[in-house]
C-alpha cells in the first residue's frame, strides 16, 4: 500500500506460495473461504501444493509461534466467471475468529456503492518507500462513480469494476496488494466492495484507482459455497 | 570429489517388485544413507539396483531392474529405488562398453543372435557377469568405436552396430534448455555433474527432496538441467575447485516461438510466451533495456536468449519466474514484476452464445469454459444435483446440455465432471445484445447484516512498533 500507514483489518489475509513467500493477498468471507484475485495464480488448475493463508498477524513475514497467527493450507480454487477476475479459495479448515481473525461481510446483489463513501484498502504489499515495509498497511480513499471514472480513463472502466478517487498524492495499491479488500464502512459496518486488482501504475496521482466491484458476482460466491 | 550414487538413476517413492520372487535381494541394515548402499551395490557385479528406505534406515540390494522380465514398479510411500544407470539409461556414454540396456536389434532392423548362441553366426564370446553379454542385447566386448552391437540372426549378415545414441546426440535443446531432459552428466570440460540432491561438494538452493520447490525442474540424479533460466544447461561439478558449469549439448536448431504460444495484451501461465510492450513494473517505474548493463548488471544478453524475445526494455520472462519481469531503471530497485499486465483466461473458445442470462438458452453446447465435459442433469455422480429434469421442468435440462435453471445472472452453466468442480460456467459467450446495467438498477438494496471489527486502542499496534 503507497502513502498508507499502519494499520488493523482483521479480515485481511495474507497468501504465501510454497516458498513460503507471500505473494498476494485475500479477504475472508466465510470461515473456510477466502475471495481473492484472479491475477494471484498462474491458471484455475494451478497446483496447490503448498500454498497457505496466514492470518490473525499484522507482520507480512511474521515468526512461527506468533501470538494470534494462524495459518491454513489452501484446499481448492475456483475461478470466477470470466469477466469477474476474481478467485475463490477454499480452506483445508475453518480458521478461528477472534479479535484478529474476523469475516468481512458481502455487499448485497448488484449493490452499487454511493459516491463519496469512506473506503478502505489493505495489504503487505509494495510500499514504494513511502511506509513500512513487512507490516500490514492501510489507506483511506473515497468512491466515485464510474461515469465521472471513464472520464479520465476514456470509457475503459466496465461495470464490473468500480473507482475511487485520485488524490495528488500517491495513494494507492501495489504488487503484493492484488487480492485485498477494498471495504467501505456502511450503516455502522464494514461491507467487501471492491477487491484490488492490477492497475496499470500504483498509487498514479490525480488518476483514480480501479477496482472489481464484488456485488456482481455475490451470487456466484453464494453459489459456490452452497455447492 | 564423486559420490557412489553418480552410477545411479533414482525414482523416488517407488518399489520394484519381481512377481516370481516375492522378496528379494539381500537386506542391509543400519545404512546411514543412501550413498552407503550405493557403495554396497557398486563393485558388486550381480546387483543391478537397490531399495533404500529411509525410516528404518536399510537398503535391499537386487539383482535386477524395472527393464527385467516379470517385474513391475510400485508407489511406495518411504522407500526410493535407485537403478545403475548403465541398466536403465536409454543412451550410451563414449563408447558404450558399460551399456547394459535391452535393446536386442541392429541399425539394419535384424534381430540379434542370443551371446550363448553359436548359430547362424558362430563366435568366441562367452557371457559373464564381467562382460555382461546378456541374451541377445546389443553391447560392446571389444570397444568398438561405433558403439554396442551384436551377433545377427541373418546368416548373410555376421554382426551389425546397433546404431544407439550417444547421449549427448539423443536430446537436443531447444532455446535455453529449460526442458532439456536428456541423460548427459557431464560438463563441457569433461568433469562429472554433481548430483542435484547432494550438498557436497558443493552446497546449493536445489533441493529436490526435501521441498518440491522445482517439482517440474525433473532435478534427479546429476544430469545437466537449467532450473534457474540460464542460458544453457549446466550442473554443479564434483571437481571442489569448480562449483558450477555449463554442459556441451546439440542445439535443436532455431528457436521457433510456436505463435500461438505468443500473447501480446495478456500473459498466460507465467508469462514466458509474453510477446507485448509493457515496459514499466507494476509500481509504474520504467524497465531497463535488457541490452543495457545499466543500472543493473545481468546475464540476460538478449542474443543468448534468442527465443525470449528480450527487445528494448519490454517485460519478459526468461527463467521461469512468476511473471513477465524486468530490471528497472532506477537504481535501488534491481528487478520487479510486470503484474500490471492482465492474465490471460484459461477459457476455451467459445462456439456459441446466449440472450440475456441464458435462462432461454436451449443449444447442445456441453462442455465448461475450461473444456470439462458437463455431468447429465439426470445423473447423481459426481456430484448430487439441486436441479433436475423433474425438478426444474421449465429449465429443460437435457442430457448435460449447458442450462441456467437457477437464473444465474453470469449465463448457462452444468454440474462438471470433475469431482474437484462441482460447477461451471459453460464455453458460450453473451450475444452481442447489450447486458442489463447495474448502475442504475431499479433500487438501491440496503443491509440487513454486516462484518464488524473492534477497532481496538492502539496498544497492540504501539507495542508492535
Amino acid at each position: 500500500i503507497v502513502g498508507g500507514h499502519p494499520g488493523n483489518s482483521p479480515w485481511t489475509v495474507s497468501l504465501h506460495n510454497r516458498q513460503g513467500q507471500h505473494f498476494c493477498s485475500g479477504s475472508l468471507v466465510k470461515e473456510q473461504w477466502v475471495l481473492t484475485a484472479r491475477q494471484c495464480f498462474s491458471s484455475c488448475r494451478a497446483p496447490l501444493t503448498g500454498y497457505e493463508v496466514w492470518l490473525g498477524t499484522l507482520l507480512q513475514n511474521p515468526q512461527p509461534g506468533e501470538p494470534g497467527l494462524q495459518h491454513v493450507q489452501v484446499a481448492q480454487m475456483f475461478c470466477g466467471p470470466s469477466d469477474s477476475q476474481l478467485v475463490l479459495l477454499k480452506l483445508e479448515r475453518p480458521v478461528t475468529l477472534n479479535q484478529r481473525v474476523a469475516l468481512i461481510c458481502l455487499p448485497p446483489e448488484r449493490y452499487v456503492v454511493p459516491p463519496a463513501t469512506m473506503c478502505e484498502i489493505a495489504g503487505w504489499g509494495e510500499t514504494n518507500g513511502t511506509r513500512h515495509d513487512r507490516i500490514l498497511n492501510v489507506a483511506l480513499l473515497n468512491v466515485i462513480s464510474n461515469q465521472e471514472c471513464n472520464i479520465k480513463h476514456r470509457g475503459r472502466v466496465r461495470e464490473t469494476e468500480m473507482c475511487t478517487r485520485g488524490l495528488m498524492a500517491p495513494v494507492g495499491a501495489c504488487e503484493g496488494d492484488y487480492g485485498g479488500p477494498l471495504a467501505c464502512f456502511t450503516h455502522d459496518c464494514w461491507v467487501l466492495e471492491g477487491i484490488i486488482i492490477p492497475n496499470r501504475v500504483c498509487a498514479r496521482p490525480g488518476w483514480p484507482a480501479i477496482f472489481l466491484r464484488v456485488s456482481v458476482f455475490v451470487d456466484w460466491i453464494h453459489k459456490v459455497i452452497q455447492l | 570429489q564423486r559420490s557412489p550414487l553418480n552410477d545411479f538413476e533414482v525414482l523416488r517413492g517407488t518399489e520394484l517388485q519381481h512377481l516370481l520372487h516375492g522378496v528379494a535381494g539381500s537386506l542391509q541394515k543400519d545404512m546411514v544413507d543412501a550413498e552407503e548402499c550405493a557403495k554396497r551395490c557398486g563393485p558388486l557385479l550381480d546387483c543391478r539396483a537397490f531399495h533404500y528406505n529411509m525410516s528404518s534406515l536399510s537398503c535391499q540390494l537386487l539383482p535386477w531392474t524395472q527393464n527385467s522380465p516379470h517385474t513391475r514398479l510400485l508407489h511406495s510411500v518411504g522407500c526410493d529405488l535407485f537403478q545403475k544407470k548403465d541398466y536403465v539409461r536409454t543412451c550410451i556414454m563414449d563408447k558404450g562398453v558399460r551399456y547394459r540396456g535391452t535393446v536386442a536389434k541392429t541399425v539394419g532392423g535384424l534381430l540379434c543372435q542370443s551371446w550363448t548362441h553359436r548359430f547362424p553366426n558362430d563366435h568366441k564370446y562367452k557371457p559373464t557377469l564381467q562382460n555382461g553379454l546378456e541374451e541377445n542385447f546389443c553391447r560392446n566386448p571389444d570397444g568398438d568405436p561405433r558403439g554396442p552391437w551384436c551377433y545377427t540372426t541373418d546368416p548373410t549378415v555376421r554382426f551389425q552396430s546397433c546404431g544407439i545414441k550417444s547421449c549427448r546426440e539423443a536430446a537436443c535443446v531447444w532455446c535455453n534448455g529449460e526442458d532439456y531432459r536428456g541423460s548427459v552428466d557431464h560438463t563441457e570440460s569433461g568433469r562429472e555433474c554433481q548430483r542435484w540432491d547432494l550438498q557436497h561438494p558443493h552446497v546449493h538452493p536445489f533441493k529436490p527432496v526435501l521441498s518440491p520447490r522445482f517439482p517440474d525442474k525433473d532435478l534427479n540424479n546429476n544430469y545437466c538441467r537449467n532450473p534457474d533460466g540460464s542460458e544453457r544447461p549446466w550442473c554443479y561439478t564434483t571437481d571442489p575447485k569448480l562449483k558450477r558449469e555449463f554442459c556441451s549439448l546439440p542445439s535443436c536448431g532455431s528457436e521457433v516461438q510456436t505463435h500461438q504460444d505468443a500473447t501480446f495484451h495478456c500473459f498466460r501461465g507465467k508469462g514466458e510466451g509474453y510477446r507485448g510492450v509493457a515496459n514499466t513494473t507494476s509500481a509504474g517505474v520504467p524497465c531497463q533495456r535488457w541490452d543495457s548493463q545499466s543500472p543493473h548488471q545481468h546475464n540476460f544478453r538478449p542474443e543468448k536468449y534468442t527465443c525470449k524475445d528480450l527487445r528494448e526494455n519490454f517485460c519478459r520472462n526468461p527463467d521461469g519466474s512468476e511473471a513477465p519481469w524486468c530490471f528497472t531503471s532506477r537504481p535501488g530497485m534491481r528487478v520487479a514484476f510486470c503484474y500490471q499486465i492482465p492474465r490471460c483466461t484459461d477459457d476455451v473458445q467459445t462456439v456459441d452464445c446466449y440472450h440475456g442470462s441464458g435462462e432461454q438458452y436451449r443449444g447442445s453446447v456441453n462442455k465448461t469454459r475450461m473444456g470439462v465435459p458437463c455431468q447429465r442433469w439426470s445423473a447423481e455422480i459426481p456430484h448430487k444435483p439441486r436441479f433436475t429434469p423433474t425438478s426444474a421442468p421449465h429449465a429443460q435440462l437435457k442430457e448435460n446440455f449447458c442450462r441456467n435453471p437457477d437464473g444465474d445472472s453470469h449465463g448457462p452453466w452444468c454440474y462438471t465432471t470433475d469431482p474437484g468442480i462441482s460447477f461451471d460456467y459453460c464455453a458460450l459467450h453473451r450475444c452481442n445484445d447489450p447486458p442489463v446495467s447495474i448502475l442504475d438498477p431499479p433500487d438501491q438494496v440496503q443491509f440487513e447484516k454486516c462484518g464488524k471489527r473492534v477497532n481496538r486502542p492502539d496498544q497492540w499496534l504501539s507495542k508492535l512498533r
